[in-house]
């Protein structure tokens, strides 16, 4: 199996950490071996899980920056099948110091290659642009999800992703595909989230998945709390739908 | 007067663009000479106030990369008191063109130096992350509203934030000061909000605006119309918060 997926949208705020901690959740209760891999300076995703700030572990800078093996920057998380590999605020001078590199992109690709750890999925959260740690996440990855929030500047960024996709796709990892779009914050009351939806089915059609995750406060809780959904308050609406995102995306990945 | 003042946060999503739009247009409406200058690839407040995209124009990467004099980047906006300094999708490349430039932090800071426009307020939209465009806009600045969501991740980031500006105070720009943190998308039915509000105060006292913006759809819909909230719906409570936002920052602005 061992899919490398890569959560991604530049547009900020849309939702791309809830996905990934979650998701990567749901899909380890499920009996997959899940990596997550927080690639983002706010280490949101570290911190969503209960990871306090330490740095003196190895994690995703390490990794990229320093050739540290994945094996030595990837820890139990305390949760059955699932691993992480914690951001950190190191990150933030990466893109600079990544930019006279050699081979600046493939750096992820490469260290993902090298380390021997099984899994069947490596779920990578990504910061909101498209600098070189996002374009070291679309070069190391076999596929993408991409969080689209309901609201007009959202839907306005795609665009612009998308043409990075492609180029990524023509000069640095021709195998790269949409894995699926999943629309997140959709407050139905509102006309504006019923408009989004519809253009975004229109233009997507099926990559888009059923599953739209609603707004739900408790989302919003559980990080604070450092846990998951599932853990904070599993029959939440916000629960549900990201426990039925997760059996979304077995049933495609058996399909491929 | 000329005031610079950058709209400053790496947590994605919180309102900044939003800010800087709506704030402007109300600076304006009140007679204050305002530019607003779009730092973010992703261009939403170019959009937010109804430019379409046009690449042939100069706009802020123009100003940054080509040295264009910023009379020839900024245009009228069709608002009285109001002018533009778009962004572009070329800003995505920039991080990694300035990276290897000579003082590659305070090319924005010499433009503006340089130019000879006029202004009572010059507002900078900042993209989320704390790469060499935002380190530009904290070098050019006088000074920073910052917007805070009131959840949970992005009172996590503010550390991050008051860290980086603490370094550009000691080593580019030693007069930079809050100007204020103001709270944003408030929905204070849920007790998150209400915790996050106060944590806010606490550690951040008198810079904290008084007014706090509710979350508020007509805010999320006014973009779509290429419009400011007091041109889209000025009666909402959205607008009135904004309108309440500008008053405050006058009210400072002759304190100082
Ligand atoms: N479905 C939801 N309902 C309510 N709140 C949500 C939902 N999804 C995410 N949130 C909250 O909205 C905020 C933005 O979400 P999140 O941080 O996951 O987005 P992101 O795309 O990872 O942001 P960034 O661009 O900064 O990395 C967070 O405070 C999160 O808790
Ligand atoms: N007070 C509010 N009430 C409701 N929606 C809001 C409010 N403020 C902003 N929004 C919406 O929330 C989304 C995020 O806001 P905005 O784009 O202004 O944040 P940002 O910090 O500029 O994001 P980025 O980090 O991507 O630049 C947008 O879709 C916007 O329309
Ligand atoms: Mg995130
Ligand atoms: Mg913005």
């Amino acid at each position: 199996m061992a899919e490398r997926m890569a959560i991604v949208n530049q547009k900020g705020g849309v939702g791309k950490t809830t996905t990934a901690v979650n998701l990567a959740a749901y899909l380890a209760i499920r009996g997959k071996r899940v990596i997550l891999l927080d690639l983002d300076a706010q280490a949101n995703a570290t911190s969503g899980l209960g990871f306090e700030r330490d740095d003196s572990r190895n994690g995703s800078y390490e990794l990229l920056i320093n050739e540290v093996p994945l094996c030595d920057c990837v820890h139990d998380s305390g949760r059955r099948n699932l691993q992480i590999c914690p951001g950190s605020i190191h990150l933030a001078g990466a893109e600079v110091e990544l930019a006279t590199m050699e081979s600046r992109e493939r750096r992820l690709r490469n260290a993902l290659d090298a380390g021997d750890l099984s899994y069947d999925y490596l779920l990578i959260d990504c910061p909101p642009s498209l600098g070189l740690l996002t374009l070291n996440a679309l070069t190391a990855a076999d596929s993408l999800i991409v969080p689209i929030q309901t609201e007009y500047y959202a839907l306005e960024g795609v665009t612009l992703l998308l043409d990075t996709i492609q180029s990524v796709k023509q000069s640095l990892n021709p195998e790269l595909q949409i894995f699926g779009i999943v629309l997140t914050m959709s407050d139905l009351r509102t006309q504006l989230a019923a408009q989004v939806e519809e253009e975004v089915r229109k233009a997507f059609g099926e990559r888009v998945f059923k599953t739209v995750i609603p707004r739900n406060v408790r989302l919003s809780e559980a990080p604070s709390h450092g846990q998951a959904i599932v853990e904070y308050d599993r029959r939440s609406r916000g629960a549900e739908a990201y426990q039925q995102l997760a059996r979304e995306v077995i049933r495609r990945s058996r399909r491929r």
